[in-house]
């Protein structure tokens, strides 16, 4: 098997602010694969929490979409996770 | 030449097991390796015992990487190792707990994870178990503890990344930790499970909002840690119980430890806050390591002052 590589894979932060937008990213879990870096998994997510979850770069575009239709606080904290992973191992070998 | 182990780097399970050959064979009056049991896949689940071979004393149990993708922990533990043996003798602290107590260190818990991270999918988080009935693999090994273990009906997809698995203590790496910690129990007082990312210090329960009946007591030790650890470099911890600090969680080692009876039961999660999350840089290890080192000092000594 062939290492995974997650080009132009992003990390979405969104605060949902209350019930409904918790809501609305737990229907974006059903519809979309979703990897929960905080909280563990969809189950946790709860308003006024901070959730930060990596999705495709396919997806993201879509993802955006719904966060900014629904005006939802968010970020990306990270636009490439491949180019991060990369970038990780900043230490020089001895 | 095969690129040699480093503090200051993330290192391959290759690199860790020759790490601890070295620690072993570098200080024989202090490190010795027990091989508490082999993984799904084989491996080897090796713990260092640090500390003194004579008479029976109180003892520290930690863990890292039990989650896969959580490079830093593992890390740490190897960190932890390094100062205990060059330390002590130096350092005052050090040197007054490892003459009276001995530390179990288990560098990496999840090791078939911890080798996928690196050879396939640097996202992965369970144990590489697989499956009856389901084309998923793997199993959250902190979700498989006997802790309500089955409190929570959404840990039991295999699919799902919190998969608690078939039944507690079902996964060999599971068991062979609760086995180790059950044979060793009169003498460890102290339990630490080191996970990232959040700049937290977690305490019983997540199964419950009930808190644990010493609360006040492990709140304290909490508050005085964080306390310490940001006197390196002010990094931020907040402190608190997992269920009303993050969430309801069941299965957890840290529940399971305490219900067992080891009243000073912590988790660690390591920097950073989520700008980079798991993918935490290497320039970053060793502030990381520092400051932690400070906090599980402080816990030690404050448990080998206040048991009998």
């Amino acid at each position: 098997i062939a290492p995974v590589r997650f080009d132009g894979e992003k990390v979405f932060r969104v605060k949902p602010q209350d019930e409904k937008q918790a809501n609305i990213i737990n229907d974006l879990a059903k519809i979309n694969e979703l990897d929960f870096w905080y909280p563990d998994a969809i189950h946790h997510v709860a308003a006024n929490m901070t959730v930060d979850f990596r999705v495709s770069e396919k997806e993201s575009q879509s993802i955006q979409f719904v966060l900014d239709q629904n005006k939802m606080h968010y970020e990306i904290l990270i636009h490439d996770l491949q180019e991060e992973i990369e970038k990780q191992f900043d230490v020089k070998e001895d | 030449i095969p690129k040699r182990h480093s503090y200051a780097k993330y290192n391959n399970w290759e690199k860790i097991v020759a790490w601890t050959e070295k620690m072993v064979n570098k200080h024989p009056e202090m490190v010795s390796r027990i091989k508490i049991g082999s993984t799904v896949e084989d491996n080897p689940l090796y713990v260092l015992k640090i500390g003194k071979k004579d008479k029976r004393r109180k003892s520290v149990f930690m863990d890292c990487g039990i989650h896969a993708r959580e490079w830093v922990s593992p890390a740490f533990c190897q960190w932890f190792v390094y100062q205990a043996t060059k330390t002590y003798g130096k350092n005052k602290i050090m040197t007054k707990l490892l003459d009276q107590m001995n530390f179990y260190v288990l560098p990496v818990f999840n090791v078939d994870g911890y080798i996928w991270s690196w050879t396939k999918n640097r996202m992965w988080r369970k144990n590489r178990s697989k499956n009856k009935n389901s084309k998923c693999i793997g199993t959250d090994l902190n979700r498989n503890f006997n802790a309500s273990w089955n409190s929570f009906s959404d840990t039991k997809n295999p699919c799902k990344e919190t998969f608690r698995g078939p039944a507690p203590e079902s996964e060999k790496e599971t068991k062979a930790v609760t086995d180790f910690i059950r044979s060793h129990l009169k003498s460890i007082k102290v339990y630490i499970t080191f996970h990232s990312y959040s700049q937290m210090l977690l305490l019983p329960y997540g199964y419950t909002s009930k808190l644990p009946p010493n609360y006040k007591e492990l709140a304290k030790v909490a508050k005085i840690a964080t306390d310490v650890l940001s006197t390196q470099y002010e990094t931020r911890y907040i402190y608190g119980p997992i269920e009303s600090t993050i969430y309801p969680t069941s299965g957890s080692s840290l529940d399971w430890a305490y219900d067992l009876g080891i009243k000073y039961a912590f988790a660690f999660e390591l920097r950073d806050k989520g700008k980079f999350g798991f993918l935490l840089p290497e320039s970053q290890i060793k502030p990381t390591c520092k400051e932690t080192m400070l906090a599980v000092k402080f816990i030690a000594k404050y448990v080998l002052q206040h048991t009998s």
